[in-house]
């Protein structure tokens, strides 16, 4: 278990080997072996302490929490198929269970049966779902969410949207309109944005991450499919490159599979 | 990119005329760089560095009048021999084929079923296409795909109730009286390691004659692509694979190492949201975006 002399660049290939199947931005990967050889780490136990201790550096969210007064909104952005209506349900529970008044926006006119999708959530969780007319305005069902939510002194609105790739232009325009109507009538500070980022892909997660933000500012990012054998590691190149946080972590097809993102808690399932 | 780098690489080669090992080293390296940036797994991009590794440092290369353009062929020959064979589509030529859709949470498989309908109704010309909502678990699963049958004209088939394997069994003694040529079965999305729901489709191939079973993985696929390949072609025994999102901008290198771990070929690519964007696969410009 030592890295002794010769055996030595077989144990740096293999640790390099496993970061990079963790789908670790291969910079990163380079500077961290790099680390490694100059801390003169001599074990694959002393190896692993030392990456949980570099990562969950790396990850931790040293932002302070804002006081939010009034209404709290989250808005969830992201691909196609990465997680956003699921995690809009989530996030529901999740506020529920700290006795918030919550509400959620069906935004998504686009896609077959999207509205229907978060409305069975919404009946389950017994949250009011708002929602617009097949292949309206996105940004009108938004606008009459925010009113309604004030109106009925909501305490958190979750504000869903349609899939969309970042390379296609109009669909970006849509959201940074969403955000717009958002911002006429709360305070930016009352906003988050978060970006949904899939633990299955690849190296593309970055990518997203910085055409989105670029597009309209995220505040954050929620991971899902953790449950999956991926280990989401492009949220490490989204943290130091593009100080975004990760804020909530998902597991799991069930209400209760989410949790607030823990830096060291995430380091301990990546490297056990 | 990589054929920037190559090129660079390649260039210095001939500036000497002659190759040495250490200028191979160098153009190996730039490979394997640019194919795990571009999402290749792991131990694929060792396979294909070695294999081109081999036949570089061989007679052929080294002693070769023009080295530099010897190698880069032996790079493109190597990725097209393990991109696979010529794509021969879906074959339609039985009465009724039947198709199975199975892979991970949301990668695309219920659009891709109506992709899939519309397709072979316009290319192939056979007009009675059957959709089945196999997918119990979902919110509104079975709403979306009713509703995209809808829009390509398809007929759509489910039941309300939660036992996916009794809706196809029932499905498919639906066509002992009716006649179709195409049937969907959409499957719900599920992980590779959630051995229940594995077993799930386990039962479904066993208790229906699929034709096809394509497993419906996204392209932006990290590291795992090879895992979930593996698992699902053990489960179920893929015959082909289809590409969604490709319309992004992902390199696509999960469909290469899918493709070499499994052999399973790539038989089609979704390039749009909407029902009329796929298109049967085409290797070359996989190739190109994976070397850069
Ligand atoms: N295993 C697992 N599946 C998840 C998780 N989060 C979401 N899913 C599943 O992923 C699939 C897609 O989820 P959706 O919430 O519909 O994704 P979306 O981003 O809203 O999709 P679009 O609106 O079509 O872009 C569904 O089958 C979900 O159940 C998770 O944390 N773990
Ligand atoms: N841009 C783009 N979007 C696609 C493509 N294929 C599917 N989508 C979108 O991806 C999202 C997920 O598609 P679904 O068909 O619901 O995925 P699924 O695999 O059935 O999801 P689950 O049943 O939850 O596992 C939807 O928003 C689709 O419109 C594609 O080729 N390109
Ligand atoms: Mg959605
Ligand atoms: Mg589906």
């Amino acid at each position: 278990d030592l890295f002794t002399g010769k055996d030595a660049a077989a144990c740096i290939e293999d640790i390099e080997q496993s970061l990079i199947e963790a789908d670790i931005d291969l910079a990163i990967v380079d500077e961290t072996v790099e680390l490694i050889k100059k801390n003169r780490i001599k074990s694959y136990e002393e190896a692993r302490v030392f990456l949980k201790k570099v990562f969950a550096e790396k990850l931790s969210d040293s932002s302070v929490k804002r006081e939010i007064k009034g209404l709290y909104i989250i808005v969830l952005v992201g691909i196609n198929g990465a997680g956003k209506t699921t995690a809009a349900s989530k996030l529901a529970s999740y506020y529920l269970g700290r006795n918030k008044k919550v509400m959620m926006a069906a935004a998504d006119t686009f896609r077959a049966a999207a509205t229907e999708q978060l409305e069975t959530w919404g009946n389950r969780l017994g949250v009011a779902v708002i929602k617009g007319q097949e292949n309206g305005d996105p940004a009108a069902v938004v606008y009459d969410a925010v009113a309604q939510a004030k109106k009925s002194q909501t305490d958190v609105l979750i504000v869903d949207t349609a899939g969309r790739l970042h390379t296609k232009s109009n669909l970006m325009q849509e959201i940074v309109k969403i955000k717009k109507v958002i911002l006429k009538e709360v305070e930016e500070e009352s906003v988050d944005t978060f970006i949904i980022i899939d633990a299955n892909i690849g190296k593309n997660g970055y990518v997203q991450a910085k055409e989105f933000n670029e597009a309209m500012n995220l505040t954050g990012v929620i991971l899902t499919k953790f449950d999956s054998s991926a280990k989401g590691g492009s949220i490490i190149h989204i943290k130091s490159d593009l100080g975004l946080p990760v804020k909530f972590i998902t597991f799991g097809e069930s209400t209760g599979d989410i949790e607030e993102f823990s830096a060291q808690h995430f380091v301990d399932e990546m490297f056990d | 990119t990589i054929s920037k780098k190559l090129d660079s690489v390649i260039r210095k080669i001939r500036g000497t005329g002659i190759i040495s090992e250490a200028n191979i080293e160098e153009a190996l390296k730039a490979i394997r760089m640019s194919m795990l940036e571009a999402d290749v797994n792991y131990k694929v991009v060792k396979d294909f560095v070695a294999a081109v590794k081999e036949k570089a440092l061989g007679e052929s290369v080294l002693n070769a009048v023009s080295p530099g353009q010897q190698f880069t062929k032996i790079v493109h020959d190597e990725l097209a021999s393990f991109l696979g064979e010529k794509n021969t589509g879906i074959d339609t030529s039985r009465t009724t084929t039947l198709i199975m859709l199975v892979g991970l949470q949301g990668s695309g498989k219920t659009t891709t079923a109506a992709k899939l309908g519309l397709y072979l109704k316009n290319e192939k010309k056979l007009p009675r296409i059957l959709l089945v909502g196999a997918d119990t678990y979902r919110p509104a699963a079975k709403e979306q795909l009713k509703k995209l049958a809808g829009m390509i004209g398809a007929d759509f088939y489910t039941e309300e109730h939660n036992d996916a394997v009794k809706i196809c069994k029932n499905a498919y003694s639906l066509l002992e009286t009716k006649l179709y040529d195409i049937v969907v079965f959409d499957t719900a999305g599920r992980l590779h390691i959630d051995e229940e729901m594995i077993k799930e489709i386990e039962v479904i191939k066993k208790a229906i004659p699929m034709n096809e079973v394509f497993l419906v993985a996204d392209s932006m696929l990290g590291q795992e692509s090879v895992n979930v390949a593996k698992t699902f072609n053990e489960a179920v025994g893929l015959t082909g694979i289809v590409l969604t999102k490709i319309d992004g901008d992902a390199r696509g290198g999960a469909a290469l190492s899918m493709k070499y771990v499994t052999g399973v070929p790539i038989k089609f690519m979704g390039t749009g949201e909407k029902a009329d964007r796929f298109e049967l696969f085409h290797p070359d410009r996989l190739a190109s975006s994976i070397l850069g």
